[in-house]
């Protein structure tokens, strides 16, 4: 089967979704077959890009490499499972945006991936849904529920098959002008990394780029098709292509 | 009774608790009396700041300014009432904090509200929940759920009890170096007020100081308490003042 790479995030507003796109169309691009599966039946930010990114390629009478999408609108386990099964037929990777609260579609669907994916503002509001930090010192006093949640997946997980999930924190909307608070929010996530069993990867700087094409369904990666927004991307391009690579994904022959 | 002010926005990380924080915090530091409600029970960033600044007011021996606040952990709305009931008793102000997510204890306060503020991103990711762009023109093209949900609540209470909620469409995080895309964000969404009935108010720039004093639960406003952090924040307590003054709020005698 596929490997299933979940982004997940009980907090909102994080970079799933965004994340979620821009990897799904940088491995299309490399010319593998990918598969996406939204769980957000309300919002579905993932879906509405790669809508808006074939109603581009239509009207413009362009291919673009674009995965194949749906959106999960059921109401059981057993149908979310059912269209995993029927996404993942013939897929290299399948990707899975899920939602910004508890939801057990999202919690059972992290539990199905290879790689779970955590994106994160650089932010200890965001930290707090992992972990505590003391005031002064900003070391972690103590555990939160997020981490505790996706711990007991895991071990769920690794009980059930043998298969260990690679967790990976992403670090989002990167901004190095913010020197300290990079730094403390940093050190937290390497101490706790190391209790909780996740690696954390350096993931998206903020920029503009990774939003303003949300009307238009193009991507950084569609040199060429960016008219008067082809600016030069050259530090973008390379950053995803890194965390693309950070994400140490298995490689099937294209 | 308090004016009620209620921070809702079904888009996640979109900076209501941020928001409801700081408006708290400035209000109770001019003297008035504030009460707080955070709807969010298992992520509770407005409880956990506020918590976090009576921790470091006990722990260094001093007053900070601090509005009374309490989490809401019930299962009817009947509990909601009875909790707005208690805490507006004696309030100058009210404010509510509500979760990213569609939540029908969220959707109860947004109709009990005198001001609604529904803060957003610069970003057409977040637009989507209000409205649909053309991607040539940026023009609203189609009105989207959360703008239908919220011109609903509001035509509802007009209908109960006369009273007109101030609709507030409060960008967040702007950063003018984004300079297109803030003015195709800020032109779709001054196109949408006219149609919708909201208002929109400049709001919070992106700005380390709103959220790395998270962990003590300080405020930029809390000057000489913030040691090493105390850098001129004369710009961002400018804005602060600014945002809180554009919310137009009735003024009762301190
Ligand atoms: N690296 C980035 N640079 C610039 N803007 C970003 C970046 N990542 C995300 N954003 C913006 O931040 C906001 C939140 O991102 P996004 O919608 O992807 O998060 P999410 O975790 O999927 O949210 P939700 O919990 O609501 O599903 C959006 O307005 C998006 O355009
Ligand atoms: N003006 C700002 N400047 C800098 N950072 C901000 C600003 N507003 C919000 N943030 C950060 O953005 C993230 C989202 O903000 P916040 O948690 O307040 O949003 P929210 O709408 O309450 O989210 P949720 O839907 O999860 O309740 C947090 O990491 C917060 O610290
Ligand atoms: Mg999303
Ligand atoms: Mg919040």
């Amino acid at each position: 089967g596929p490997h299933v790479i979940v982004f997940a995030n009980e907090k909102g507003g994080t970079g799933k979704s965004t994340s979620a796109v821009h990897v799904a169309v940088a491995l299309a691009s490399q010319g593998y077959r990918v598969a996406g599966i939204d769980l957000d039946p309300r919002q579905r930010t993932f879906y509405r890009y790669l809508e808006n990114r074939d109603a581009t390629a239509q009207r413009r009478g362009i291919d673009l490499p674009t995965p194949a999408y749906e959106v999960f609108t059921g109401d059981t386990l057993g149908e979310l499972e059912q269209m995993v099964e029927r996404m993942s037929d013939g897929a290299d990777y399948l990707i899975a945006d899920t939602p910004g609260r508890d939801d057990r579609f999202a919690r059972h669907m992290a539990t199905l991936a290879n790689t779970l994916v955590t994106p994160m503002n650089d932010s200890f509001v965001d930290f707090d849904l992992v972990g505590q930090v003391d005031p002064d010192t900003f070391k972690v006093k103590k555990l939160s529920f997020y981490a505790e949640l996706i711990w007991e997946a895991r071990k769920a997980r690794a009980k059930s098959d043998g298969v260990t999930i690679d967790w990976v924190l992403m670090r989002n909307r990167l901004q190095h002008i913010e020197a300290r608070n990079m730094r403390r929010v940093g050190a937290a996530l390497t101490e706790l990394a190391k209790r909780v069993g996740f690696r954390v990867l350096p993931g998206l700087g903020e920029r503009v780029v990774y939003r303003e094409l949300f009307p238009s369904g193009l991507t950084l990666l569609d040199k060429g098709m960016l008219g008067e927004l082809g600016v030069s991307h050259i530090a973008a391009r390379q950053e995803l292509r890194e965390m693309v690579a950070g994400l140490q994904l298995p490689r099937p022959r294209a």
